[in-house]
């Protein structure tokens, strides 16, 4: 069986918000290491990967493999049921029709409980290859968040170019076209407007601006994102979590011209 | 133009 304890339902809360609007059914498969989720959007442009951590959780049990098939918005409709700072506790049993999940107030008596009935989906697994990417770009992730927002309202693609210079966010549309250039910046007395470029050759890369803001979703999990990227791949957009977790997002570059 | 490539292109089914 499967029992998970999260101090802050805000986690959950957080993770599911930023990817249901890209994801609507998914597999969120357990067992001993945690808790994962890969999902790719209805077009096939776009990968979710998350992976919460057995440590992120205090306790966490999950005895055998448990594959809980849930559909976002209907886990969406019942962790509103949460507070932010309520205890939550996912169990399930081994062979599951239903994941229960409880919240706790952490200073009154209130206890809530619900379940979700499971779905059986039959989700295609991809393979990420390890990838050392030629550039890796760490920013403030509402810094991210403002620039594909400022430039969704000019274009819908935007192109990402990474120099020894900096990274370039450029766009072009029919009103115009609009850049925004960002260098290595170090700042000592607020590390979390850091920006940080690890190159080890240039690259320039087109993506849909549509995806992008859609990834910037889970800004809100993560005071900074990394940015990683090579040449003919697709792109990785990574919010690192407690405990060695993470949400990571792929998507595929648009080529040609 | 450009065109949107596929996630599956690059990564492959397990």
């Amino acid at each position: 069986m499967l029992e998970a304890r999260l101090e802050q339902a805000e986690l959950l809360k957080k993770v599911v918000d930023a990817i249901k609007d890209l994801v609507q059914d998914c597999n969120f498969d357990c067992n001993d290491s945690g808790v994962a989720l890969q999902a790719m959007d209805n077009s096939h442009v776009a990968l979710v990967s998350m992976m919460l951590k057995s440590e992120a959780f205090s306790p966490f049990r999950c005895d055998r493999n448990i594959a809980l098939g849930i559909n976002l918005s209907s886990l969406t409709k019942v962790l509103r049921c949460a507070q932010n700072n309520d205890i939550l506790t996912v169990k399930a049993e081994d062979a599951p029709d239903v994941v229960n999940l409880m919240f706790e107030s952490s200073d009154s008596d209130r206890l809530s409980e619900y379940d979700i009935k499971l779905m059986d989906i039959d989700q295609e697994h991809l393979g990420i290859p390890e990838t050392e990417y030629a550039a890796t770009v760490t920013m403030p992730s509402p810094e991210f968040q403002r620039i594909c927002r400022d430039l969704s309202a000019l274009s819908e693609s935007v192109s990402i170019e990474c120099t020894k210079e900096g990274v370039k966010f450029a766009c072009n549309g029919d009103i115009g076209s609009g850049a925004v250039t960002l260098r290595s910046h170090s700042d000592v007395e607020n590390p979390d407007q850091n920006i940080k470029i690890d190159l080890t050759e240039p690259v320039a890369l087109t993506f849909s601006l549509k995806y992008l803001s859609n990834f910037c979703k889970a800004s809100g999990l993560a005071k900074s994102v990394n940015i990683c990227l090579s040449n003919e791949v697709p792109l990785l957009v990574e919010y690192g979590l407690a405990a060695n977790s993470y949400l990571r997002f792929y998507l595929a570059p648009k080529i040609g011209d | 133009a450009r065109h949107q490539t596929n996630i599956t292109s690059y990564f492959c089914p397990r």
